[in-house]
């Protein structure tokens, strides 16, 4: 089959991360695939109607079963992840979801690389000291048909967003140190 | 009078007074933690025993429940903050610390905010908190359209449900990347809350006192169109308001506009660390907190949760303190950012949470 890109690789690192050599082929990854659901317009449409005041089905939330019914992705698309994940990687994938909506397998960053023509690096974020493997930069690739069942698989290319929060002010302990003046 | 940010002024601050309010045994709300984020409990224990016993109020109800693949261990600020500031807003109802680290010597390497979603995904409706704060956001563009129209679908389940999802605005203002404006994620998604920052307009915050701060990230998506829920309130604002910022930064007026609400954002005290914490992490578990006692009401008077609560907000944009003082900063250097205007503005979004009024809403 041919090999479809379902997310672009990313050409610009984000701010704050860089990129610090080759990821080791043993380390383990846990890949999640996020399945097509279906019925998404109803999805959408329902949750207006429990979420509107003005709605006469205002507050009438559906249960997480009824929610995971109503989107759940075909038969053939589970089972084409699942297929694929168990053929090429030889790893058993499991269900992450109740409705098989993300279907997840950990496997070596090796196999992860096979699976997904990608290559996986080290990135560092400086100032928050945190290291994680992605494929940013090399993107990744699934034949056509299981491309065609999910949306995307992470972690590939997106690379985490991270938040500190600042301190504006002089805490109360430093308040009260006067200066030589 | 406190100087800072701190339950009891936070509690006077959007009139939620001192009474215990939390009854409904049902009720749960719970921050997310991400990226080696740890909970502490003897931080929380001494943020507590400082801050809510000598003004006897009652902080949380017990201990936070502890979920995910990583959550106890050296605090951070984040995520110390976050469990905190919702625990002292919102007393008496039960709290949640959900952290996930995206590696771990027990975990494999994995996408944490992914985790976070399909572990709430699996929660069944009985013990799934009815509001999550999430003090996590990156530019728009860092997810893929696909990736993040998949997350907006995410989302979307958890509001059918009848859960809240609140989002810390982002703490760049309007987000000046290479003279654009960059929109943030997950607030700026339409199945989110986004919750914007506040600060005093004098020396120490009290009530009706407050302005839009710089730091208060803001504007339009990129990615989504602008909902009919804040239609009207935003094209009011792109008509009226004064000091627009020029058209040249190039913002998209019909996407999704955001922020929602806002809060205090600024000068909050954070054990271990100190007092003197900013950014719109504050304000996102502050008026998680206020919507969680709102929960509380809607339980106790045997109606469902609120869920998805910008209809909600728009549609109750009177019981909100309407902040029309201050601006955003980031505005590429030909501006101020944005202008906060009456009504909805792109700093502030409809304002900040008034519980009295608000109590009164949710019920009717």
């Amino acid at each position: 089959q041919a090999l479809v890109a379902p997310e672009p690789a990313v050409t610009d690192i984000p701010s704050g991360w860089s990129v610090i050599g080759e990821s080791p082929k043993d380390a383990r990854i846990e890949l999640n695939f996020a399945v097509k659901q279906r019925n998404l317009q109803s999805l959408h449409d329902t949750l207006l109607s429990v979420s509107d005041p003005k709605s006469p089905s205002y507050g009438e939330h559906l249960s997480n079963e009824a929610v995971h019914a109503l989107i759940k992705p075909s038969d053939e698309d589970i089972a084409t992840v699942h297929s694929f994940i168990n053929t090429v990687a030889g790893v058993e994938p499991r269900a992450a979801s109740p409705n098989s909506d993300f279907i997840t397998a950990v496997m070596t960053i090796g196999q992860a690389e096979a699976l997904l023509g990608a290559k996986y690096e080290v990135l560092r974020h400086g100032r928050a000291g945190v290291q994680v493997h992605r494929a940013s930069r090399s993107g990744y690739r699934l034949p056509e048909s299981v491309a065609a069942a999910v949306d995307f698989v992470s972690p590939t290319v997106h690379v985490p967003g991270v938040r500190t929060a600042k301190k504006d002010q002089l805490s109360p302990l430093d308040e009260v140190v006067e200066s030589p003046n | 009078v406190p100087q800072h940010n701190v339950p009891e002024t936070l509690r006077q601050l959007y009139s939620i007074g001192f009474a215990t309010v939390g009854n409904a045994t049902s009720n749960r709300m719970a921050v997310t933690a991400f990226l080696g984020q740890m909970y502490s409990e003897e931080a929380l224990k001494e943020y507590w025993a400082e801050y809510c016993s000598e003004q006897k109020l009652t902080c949380g109800k017990g201990l936070p429940t502890l979920v995910g693949d990583a959550t106890t261990g050296t605090p951070g600020v984040e995520s110390m903050l976050d469990i905190e500031t919702i625990t002292g807003v919102a007393g008496n109802v039960h709290a949640e610390f959900w952290g996930f680290a995206g590696r771990s010597p027990d975990n494999p390497e994995n996408e944490p905010f992914m985790k976070w979603l399909t572990q709430m995904a699996s929660t069944p409706d009985e013990t799934v908190p009815l509001i999550f704060s999430t003090s996590y956001g990156e530019d728009e563009a860092s997810w893929s359209y696909a990736a993040a129209d998949r997350l907006n679908v995410e989302f979307a389940k958890a509001g059918t449900r009848g859960i809240s999802l609140l989002y810390a605005s982002g703490d760049e203002g309007a987000n000046c990347e290479k003279g654009k404006y960059v929109p943030e994620t997950p607030s700026s998604s339409p199945y989110v809350t986004a919750v914007g920052g506040t600060g005093p307009t004098t020396g120490y915050p009290k009530p009706g006192f407050e302005e839009g701060i710089g730091l208060s990230s803001g504007g339009f998506s990129n990615y989504w169109p602008m909902p009919e829920w804040q239609r009207g309130a935003v094209t009011k604002y792109l008509a009226t308001a004064e000091h627009l910022p020029e058209k040249s930064v190039g913002y998209n007026t019909s996407g999704r506009a955001y922020p929602d609400i806002a809060a205090q954002a600024t000068g909050f005290c954070v054990t271990p660390f100190g007092c003197g914490v900013a950014g719109t992490s504050c304000a996102s578990p502050t008026a998680a907190g206020v919507f969680a006692l709102l929960n509380d009401v809607r339980l106790s008077a045997g109606k469902p949760p609120l869920g998805f609560l910008n209809p909600f907000i728009y549609q109750s944009a009177a019981a909100f303190n309407d902040i029309t003082v201050g601006n955003s900063g980031g505005g590429c250097g030909i501006g101020i950012g944005w202008p906060t205007a009456k009504a909805w503005d792109a700093v502030t979004g409809v304002g900040t949470p008034n519980f009295e009024l608000l109590k009164a809403a949710v019920v009717q």
